[in-house]
């Protein structure tokens, strides 16, 4: 564990508070995607197939264990809580996510480390949440302007993302065998996503003014 | 030479 990877997880996690405290204080979703919510309740349940088999260490099982429960609690606040699911944004809310979910799997039948049922689900993971943000970008993108939290919210993401790249970096550069070309490669592409948001979000940042996106 | 297969990434 180096300092880029905790503080990966550690905005990652925090990503995750300011969605839920969003959802909880004002008891609304809007301006959130549940699409992309969805793709990351299938992504951790995908990648963390290995908590039955492998022990990393009881940090790695707890931020496991989190992160797929508080996927799963946001996915069903935002499709079962009566007052949350009131104010979701369906007709914004548009982006054909289950083209990504085929076109994740499909990629990781052929690109994997290990033709193995874990190894495929693992690949498909990374690649499922290299795309999983564009249906909240759309969404972003449609509606226009961004409330604070929802902004906050996917810069902690982006951040989490960025923070990853220094991590592989750090490690390549320290561990004699560190070569993970599939996630090194899926989370430039993932973080690249999050280029256009940083630029609107720091622009808003420097002018002290309320986060707009162009339509 | 093992090559390592861990993830011990999240």
């Amino acid at each position: 564990m180096n300092i880029f990877r905790l503080a990966g997880d550690m905005t990652h996690l925090l990503s995750i508070l300011v969605l839920l405290l969003k959802i909880y204080a004002t008891k609304s979703c809007s301006g959130i995607s549940r699409k992309t919510q969805e793709l990351y309740a299938i992504v951790f349940v995908a990648r963390y197939l290995d908590l039955f088999t492998d022990f990393i260490s009881v940090y790695n099982t707890f931020m496991k264990v989190v992160f797929i429960a508080s996927s799963l609690a946001i996915v069903w606040c935002m499709r079962f809580h009566p007052m949350v699911r009131r104010s979701y944004d369906r007709e914004l809310d548009t982006f054909r996510h289950y083209f990504l979910v085929g076109a994740s799997f499909a990629l990781a039948l052929i690109l994997h480390e290990k033709f193995t049922v874990q190894e495929i689900f693992w690949a498909f993971s990374i690649y499922l949440e290299a795309v999983a943000i564009l249906p909240q970008l759309v969404l972003l993108q449609r509606s226009g302007n961004v409330d604070n939290l929802t902004g906050q919210y996917i810069f902690f993401l982006g951040a989490y993302r960025a923070f990853y790249i220094l991590n592989w970096i750090y490690r390549y550069l320290t561990e004699p065998h560190f070569t993970r070309w599939i996630a090194c490669v899926s989370g430039v592409v993932q973080t690249a996503l999050y280029a256009d948001f940083f630029y609107y979000y720091f622009i808003s940042w420097k002018n002290n003014s309320k986060l707009k996106l162009p339509a | 030479d093992q090559q390592e297969s861990v993830k011990d990434e999240l």
